[in-house]
């Protein structure tokens, strides 16, 4: 599955 | 969020906006470079592949949602609808002098090796640089609409004032991006010198030319 981090910025 | 982030959202959704305003009302995309809303099509689609994954708030989905349906708006009306007024002779940036460079950078400075991370920074490092061909064409046609010149102004302030959010946000909860925060410097700074020709030109009444 895909991972990376979580962005909250649009 | 903070105000200021919310500023530059609502200055980011204005530049959108008046553009998109501009194109249909006047029928016209002359002095827009076409390239560049390629770039920011594909800017937000690689930076919002997580839309349906990760939900942060209502805000946040509706705004990625606005802005992909603006841009895609955006270029179909450039490249089909009013295709007859697109300045396809001025508008000679090469994209992929930009989307190589910015790829493999993508592929080597990120914050985690994975698919969804490597495309959000390749779509970070890709907006910092992706107003080139706009400036690229203004400077070769010497001179932007005003209307046009208050797009550029709206665009260029969204991220300057994310860079005040950024420092706000270390300060208060000592969150940073490092990726975001150079790439949004230098986004910033390639608006500099057409910040100062609007404040001194365009805030005066005059046209946007650019000295030849």
């Amino acid at each position: 599955g895909w991972k990376g981090t979580t962005h909250d910025e649009l | 969020m903070n105000i200021f982030r919310l500023l530059g959202d609502l200055s980011h959704l204005l530049a959108i906006i008046i553009l998109l305003l501009k194109i249909w009302r006047t029928r016209s995309c002359a002095g827009v470079s076409g390239k560049s809303q390629i770039l920011f099509a594909l800017v937000f689609t690689t930076r919002y592949l997580d839309l349906f994954t990760n939900f942060i708030s209502m805000y946040n989905s509706a705004m990625k949602l606005i802005y992909l349906v603006c841009s895609y708006a955006t270029v179909f009306l450039m490249y089909f609808k009013f295709k007859a007024t697109y300045d396809s002779n001025h508008d000679t940036f090469r994209m992929e002098f930009l989307v190589v460079p910015v790829g493999g950078l993508a592929f080597l400075v990120n914050h985690d090796f994975t698919p969804l991370e490597i495309l959000w920074t390749f779509s970070i490092y890709l907006e910092a640089v992706a107003i080139l061909p706009q400036l690229f064409m203004i400077s070769k046609t010497g001179e932007a609409e005003t209307i046009t010149s208050h797009y550029l102004f709206a665009l260029g302030s969204y991220r300057a004032l994310y860079i005040v959010n950024w420092v706000f946000r270390f300060y208060t909860e000592g969150f940073f991006d490092l990726i975001a925060i150079v790439a949004g410097c230098v986004q910033t700074i390639l608006y500099c010198d057409f910040f100062y020709l609007y404040i001194t030109k365009v805030l005066k009444g005059k046209q946007l030319t650019l000295p030849a």
